[in-house]
């Protein structure tokens, strides 16, 4: 998705530990690159 | 020139004085010169980070899930997840402190997110709650942190030498030594007056400082120091560090001693004052005077560049319905710059050589930001954005009378977001009190 001042955000798996385990949620994050 | 006094900053909170005052903060993408702020990008509110647990008994530093409710600046409104509406527990920070984290960090570094106590039994399952929160929303890219660390590098180091503009003498240079470097500010000590006393901040990209040489390379006025030798250490700054200005062409229709214009005054920024052109320099530099108060020997001439946005033509002011300072001892008022440029036999400088560019800046008015003032230029303090006029800003001192208003262009590099002064580690004049001024 490239936001209107042009910076790319990307989709990542990001890892979550709570206490209870270990999973995996989808989040946007900003492309580095720009 | 009025200047102000340093005021003990104790007791100063951004956050609070934010809040309380539902103000808007200039986002630090205003800012191209502060670190992260060309690479800011789209941080906004509703943006999850990782941040230290501060609602814990555990003995141990544990982190938990906080979105992002109110940015200003550097400064973030932060509310933990699981408090839903709840704002009590609401707290800012500074999203570029250490402690801040993308989210993913605290699995990647093995440690375990801990909700806070008083939270901790309002679900029974976390992993759930945090699924549904997460999903789809954004979060810090992986490398902000040494993104951070990268931007607060700066390359002027201590003992590089300067060229600076005289503080006592606008019209010609000295050279300087950098003292001190802070979030690219400068602490120049002027060559001669190796005890320290006699100083000038300003920042590194700051039009009024320039490699050695270059004085004379466009025929400005020098103060030549009579220091024989360097001291061990000391290196003339490269020049690729200096602001670079955009070339000009002066072969053709170009200023012309004499030529009359509007510019924003160097011995009080709050005005704009009838101005002349004293002396056409090389790459495009002109030597301004203010009409009706310069010295007889032009010792308070100053040097714009002919691109310099404190410039403007005849007429600017008119037409943006701001206060023109008429020459001092003038008394033919209103002033009308038709029949002045009769009377002193003068023409105005063409239009057409000014710089009209006018970036979107993004500032709006009553934005808050932190601003130097020029008068006083070791002093960062909280100020508002009052006016917007193109790229000029009118910029107000909390706390401070309106005659301490300054003029400044909206790519200065004397300007910062809100929590610069916290991420540099340079000491922030709060708003001003009626006490404190007396």
């Amino acid at each position: 998705a490239t936001e209107a001042s042009g910076r790319k955000w990307e989709q990542k798996q990001v890892q979550i530990k709570t206490l209870e385990g270990e999973f995996s949620v989808t989040m946007w994050a900003s492309d580095d690159k720009k | 020139a009025k200047s102000k006094s340093v005021i003990p900053v104790e007791g100063f909170d951004w956050g609070r004085y934010i809040c309380s005052n539902n103000l808007v903060g200039a986002p630090v993408s205003c800012f191209k010169h502060v670190p992260m702020g060309t690479c800011w990008g789209d941080l906004a509110e509703g943006v999850r980070v990782e941040v230290l647990n501060s609602d814990t008994s555990l003995s141990t530093k544990v982190y938990w899930i906080a979105g992002v409710v109110k940015l200003a600046g550097f400064k973030a409104l932060l509310r933990y997840e699981g408090f839903d509406n709840d704002t009590s527990r609401d707290f800012w920070c500074n999203l570029c402190i250490p402690e801040v984290h993308p989210v993913g960090w605290c699995a990647s570094s093995g440690r375990p997110l801990v909700p806070p106590k008083s939270i901790q039994h309002k679900y029974s399952n976390w992993k759930a709650f945090l699924v549904k929160r997460l999903t789809g929303a954004k979060t810090l890219p992986p490398d902000f942190a040494s993104k951070v660390h990268e931007n607060l590098q700066f390359p002027f180091k201590k003992l590089m030498r300067v060229e600076v503009v005289d503080k006592t003498h606008l019209c010609r240079t000295r050279v300087a030594l950098v003292e001190q470097v802070i979030g690219g500010r400068l602490k120049l000590v002027y060559e001669e007056s190796m005890d320290g006393s006699d100083d000038f901040w300003c920042h590194m990209y700051s039009p009024l400082i320039h490699f050695i040489g270059w004085s004379r390379s466009i025929g400005h006025r020098f103060k030549r120091s009579d220091v024989s030798k360097k001291i061990d250490g000391q290196m003339d700054a490269p020049p690729q560090l200096f602001a670079k200005v955009k070339d000009v062409d002066q072969s053709g229709e170009w200023y012309k001693d004499g030529m009359k214009l509007e510019a924003i005054d160097p011995l009080n920024l709050s005005a704009i004052c009838v101005a002349t052109v004293r002396k056409v320099l090389a790459d495009g530099y002109l030597m301004i005077g203010i009409d009706g108060s310069e010295a007889a020997d032009g010792s308070d001439w100053f040097c714009y560049h002919s691109t310099s946005p404190s410039i403007f033509p005849a007429g600017f002011c008119e037409i943006n319905n701001i206060e023109l300072t008429p020459p001092r001892g003038y008394t033919k008022l209103p002033f009308k710059w038709f029949d002045y440029l009769r009377e002193m036999a003068s023409i105005a400088a063409p239009v057409k050589l000014f710089n009209k560019e006018v970036p979107n800046h993004g500032f709006r008015q009553g934005m808050k930001l932190e601003a130097v003032d020029l008068m006083e230029p070791r002093l960062v303090c909280v100020a508002t954005v009052t006016r917007v006029v193109h790229r000029l800003l009118r910029i107000h001192f909390d706390g401070w009378e309106d005659e301490y208003d300054q003029w400044v262009d909206c790519e200065s590099p004397d300007l910062y977001p809100v929590g610069w002064c916290q991420l540099t580690g340079y000491l922030l004049q709060p708003p001003a009190q009626a006490v404190s001024k007396t």
